[in-house]
C-alpha cells in the first residue's frame, strides 16, 4: 500500500529535522505512480504533486507521527480537500424542482434516476419520473418498470414524438398534479455529438432544472476530463454522480471530473438495486484512490 | 530536423504521456518507451520516433489480431462483461452481420435480471430479423440457455448468441452464475460456447485489466469486443491486456447503430492511438 511505501522511504527522516527534498522526491514518485494507476488524469496528477510537494517541503516532522505517516496524512488530506469542498446536497428550488440526468452511454443514468426518486420519496417528497430517452430500445419500458418497483409515478412517454415534447408535457402535468420534483432521464450521448448536445440544451431551456447531474462510471479512465468538460461546457453541470462504485475501480476519474467541472460529487451508486445510492464522502474515495 | 539529447528526452516523455493519456497505463507506457530509448540512440528525427513507437505497439497488437472464425454449426457465442459496456447492442450488431452473411442466427435472452433487458434484446432481434429465445424476468438464466441450445439444434441454427446480465467481476455469486451458464451451454452442446466474448468499454481505465483477468479466470475468455471507440477515449487499455493475456481482439464498436461494428485491425488502431 502507499502508506507502507511512504513509511519505508521516509523511515530514516525522523530525528533529522524537516523532511528533505530528496526524501520528498522519492515519495512523490510513488504518489504519481499510485494516482496514474488509479486513473487520475495525467495533468491533474502533475498539479496535485506540485501542491503536495509544497505542503511537504520544510514541514517539521511532528514528534507524535513517523515521517511516513506525516507524508501519508498530507497526501490524504490534500486529496480529500480537492475531492470534497462545497455543499453537496441537492438544489431543489422550483415548483416543481427539476433534476436532469445526463452522461455517456451506459453510465447508469436510468438506474440512477429511479434510485434518486426512491431516495427523495423516502424523504417525504413527491417525485415524478420522466423517461426522455426515445432512442434506446426499451429505454422507456426500463424506467417504467423501475418506477413501478418503487411505486413512484412515471410519465407515459410512449407515443410521444420527441424528448422536448415529453419534457413540455411532463412539466405541465407535474404542475397540474402537484408533484414537487421531476426527475428527467435522458439518452446517453457523446460530448462530441453536436446534434445531441444541442438537444440537451433545448431540454434544459424547457425544463429550467435546478440540478443537472452528470452521471459517470467510476471505472472511467483518462477520458474523464474530456467528457466532463464537454458536458459542462455545453449545458453546465451542477453535480456528479459516480456509479458502479461497488466494483474495485480505484475511482481516480472522480478527481478529474470534480476539478474539470468545479462541481461537487453528490452521490455514488453502490449496486444495481434501487436502494443502492449513497451520499458521497470525499475521504472514503481518497483512501480508495491512494490504496 | 534533428532531435538532439535534451529535446529527444522531451520528445520521448511526450510520447509516454500520450500513451498514458490513452489509458495504456503507466507500467506498459514506461516499458514501451524505455525499449525505444535503448533502440533509438543516434536516430534524430521526431517523426521517426513516433513511427518506431507505432511499430512497437503494432508488434504487440498484431499478436491478438485474430478474426472470429464461425467454423462450426451451431456456433455458440456467449457475450459477457460488466454493466453497461454494450453487450446487448453488440449482439444486435453481430446478429445483423451474420444474417447478412446468409447464416441463420438465434438469440438467447440470458439477462433475466435487469428491467427491460429481454425486451431490449427482442428489439434487436426484430431489427436483425432473427428469433429470440426468452423466458420471464427474474427467471434462471441457465434455463434460458438450456432452451436456446435445444431450439438451436432443433431449428438448425448456424449461430446462437447468448446475452448475459452485466455483472461486476467483484461479485463472486454473479461470477458463479456465469460459470453455471457456461456449463449449461457446454452440457447441452459439447464445445459450446465456442466463443466467450468479453465486452470492454473503450473509456474504461485500468480496471479493464482486472475485468479481463477475472472473467478469463472464471470461464476462459476467447475474444474481446471493444466498444464506444467513436468517443474520444482511445482504448489503450487493450495493450496491457494483450501483453498479459494474449486474448484475440475480435471487434470494435464505433456507434449505436446496427452496422457500427468493425473487425479489429491492429494497424488502424495504432494509427488512431499515437
Ligand atoms: N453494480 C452496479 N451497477 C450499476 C450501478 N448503476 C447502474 N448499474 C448498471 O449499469 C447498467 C447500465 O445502467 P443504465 O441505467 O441502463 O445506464 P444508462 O446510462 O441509462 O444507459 P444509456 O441509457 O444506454 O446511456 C445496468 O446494468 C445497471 O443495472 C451501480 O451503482 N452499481
Ligand atoms: N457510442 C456508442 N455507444 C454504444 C456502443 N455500443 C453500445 N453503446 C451504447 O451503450 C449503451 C449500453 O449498451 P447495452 O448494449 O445496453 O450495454 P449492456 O452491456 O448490454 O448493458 P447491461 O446489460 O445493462 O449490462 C447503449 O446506450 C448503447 O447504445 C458503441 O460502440 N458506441
Ligand atoms: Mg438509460
Ligand atoms: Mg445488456
Amino acid at each position: 500500500s502507499l502508506s507502507e511505501k511512504f513509511r519505508k522511504i521516509l523511515k530514516d527522516v525522523r530525528g533529522l529535522g524537516a523532511i528533505s527534498e530528496a526524501n520528498v522526491q522519492e515519495a512523490l514518485k510513488e504518489v504519481r505512480l499510485a494516482l496514474l494507476e488509479a486513473d487520475v488524469n495525467f495533468t491533474v496528477v502533475k498539479d496535485f504533486i506540485a501542491i503536495v510537494k509544497e505542503k511537504a517541503m520544510g514541514k517539521e516532522v511532528l514528534e507524535s507521527l513517523s515521517p511516513g505517516q506525516q507524508f501519508t496524512k498530507i497526501v490524504h488530506d490534500e486529496l480529500t480537500a480537492l475531492l470534497g469542498g462545497e455543499n453537496s446536497g441537492l438544489e431543489l428550488s422550483g415548483k416543481p424542482a427539476v433534476i436532469m440526468l445526463v452522461g455517456l452511454q451506459g453510465s447508469g443514468k436510468t438506474t440512477t434516476t429511479a434510485k434518486l426518486a426512491y431516495h427523495l420519496k423516502s424523504k417525504g417528497r413527491n417525485p415524478y419520473i420522466v423517461p426522455a430517452d426515445l432512442f434506446r430500445l426499451a429505454a422507456v419500458l426500463q424506467l417504467k418498470k423501475l418506477a413501478s418497483e418503487i411505486k413512484v409515478d412515471c410519465f407515459d412517454s410512449e407515443g410521444m414524438n420527441n424528448p422536448p415534447e415529453i419534457c413540455r408535457e411532463a412539466v405541465r402535468i407535474a404542475a397540474l398534479k402537484g408533484y414537487d420534483i421531476l426527475l428527467v432521464d435522458t439518452a446517453g450521448r457523446l460530448h462530441i455529438d453536436g446534434t445531441l448536445m444541442e438537444e440537451l440544451k433545448t431540454l434544459k431551456e424547457i425544463l429550467k432544472p435546478s440540478e443537472i447531474l452528470f452521471v459517470a462510471d467510476s471505472m472511467t479512465g483518462q477520458d474523464a476530463v474530456n467528457t466532463a468538460r464537454g458536458f459542462n461546457e455545453a449545458i453546465g453541470v451542477t453535480g456528479v454522480v459516480l456509479t458502479k462504485f461497488d466494483g474495485d475501480a480505484r475511482g481516480g476519474a472522480a478527481l478529474s471530473m470534480r476539478l474539470t467541472t468545479g462541481r461537487p460529487i453528490k452521490f455514488i451508486g453502490t449496486g444495481e438495486k434501487l436502494d443502492c445510492l449513497e451520499v458521497f464522502h470525499p475521504s472514503r474515495l481518497a483512501g480508495r484512490i491512494l490504496d | 530536423s534533428a532531435v538532439t539529447g535534451a529535446s529527444r528526452e522531451e520528445f520521448l516523455e511526450k510520447l509516454e504521456e500520450s500513451l498514458i493519456t490513452s489509458d495504456v497505463g503507466i507500467k506498459a507506457s514506461t516499458e514501451i518507451v524505455d525499449s525505444l530509448r535503448t533502440k533509438l540512440v543516434g536516430w534524430g528525427n521526431g517523426e521517426k520516433f513516433r513511427e518506431y513507437l507505432r511499430d512497437a505497439i503494432y508488434d504487440i497488437l498484431k499478436e491478438v489480431e485474430k478474426p472470429l472464425e464461425v467454423d462450426k454449426s451451431p456456433f455458440v457465442i456467449m457475450v459477457l462483461g460488466v454493466n453497461g459496456v454494450g453487450k446487448t447492442t453488440t449482439i444486435g450488431k453481430l446478429a445483423s452481420r451474420y444474417s447478412a452473411e446468409g447464416r441463420s442466427v438465434m438469440l438467447a435472452a440470458g439477462d433475466t435480471f435487469r428491467a427491460a433487458a429481454i425486451e431490449q434484446l427482442e428489439g434487436w432481434g426484430k431489427r436483425a430479423g432473427c428469433p429470440v429465445v426468452r423466458q420471464e424476468q427474474g427467471g434462471d438464466p441457465g434455463a434460458v440457455v438450456f432452451d436456446a441450445m435445444k431450439a438451436a439444434r432443433a431449428r438448425g441454427a448456424d449461430v446462437v448468441i447468448l446475452d448475459t446480465a452485466g455483472r461486476l467481476h467483484t461479485k463472486v455469486n454473479l461470477i458463479e452464475e456465469l460459470k453455471k451458464v457456461n456449463r449449461v451451454a457446454s452440457r447441452e452442446l459439447p464445445g459450446a460456447p465456442h466463443e466467450k466474448l468479453l465486452v470492454l468499454d473503450a473509456s474504461t481505465g485500468q480496471n479493464a485489466i482486472n475485468q479481463a483477468r477475472i472473467f478469463n479466470e472464471a470461464v476462459g475468455v476467447t475474444g474481446i469486443a471493444l466498444t464506444k471507440l467513436d468517443g474520444t477515449a482511445r482504448g489503450g487499455i487493450i495493450i496491457p491486456i494483450a501483453r498479459e493475456l494474449k486474448i484475440p481482439i475480435r471487434f470494435v464498436g464505433v456507434g449505436e447503430g446496427i452496422d457500427d461494428l468493425r473487425e479489429f485491425n491492429a494497424r488502424d488502431f495504432v494509427e488512431a492511438l499515437v
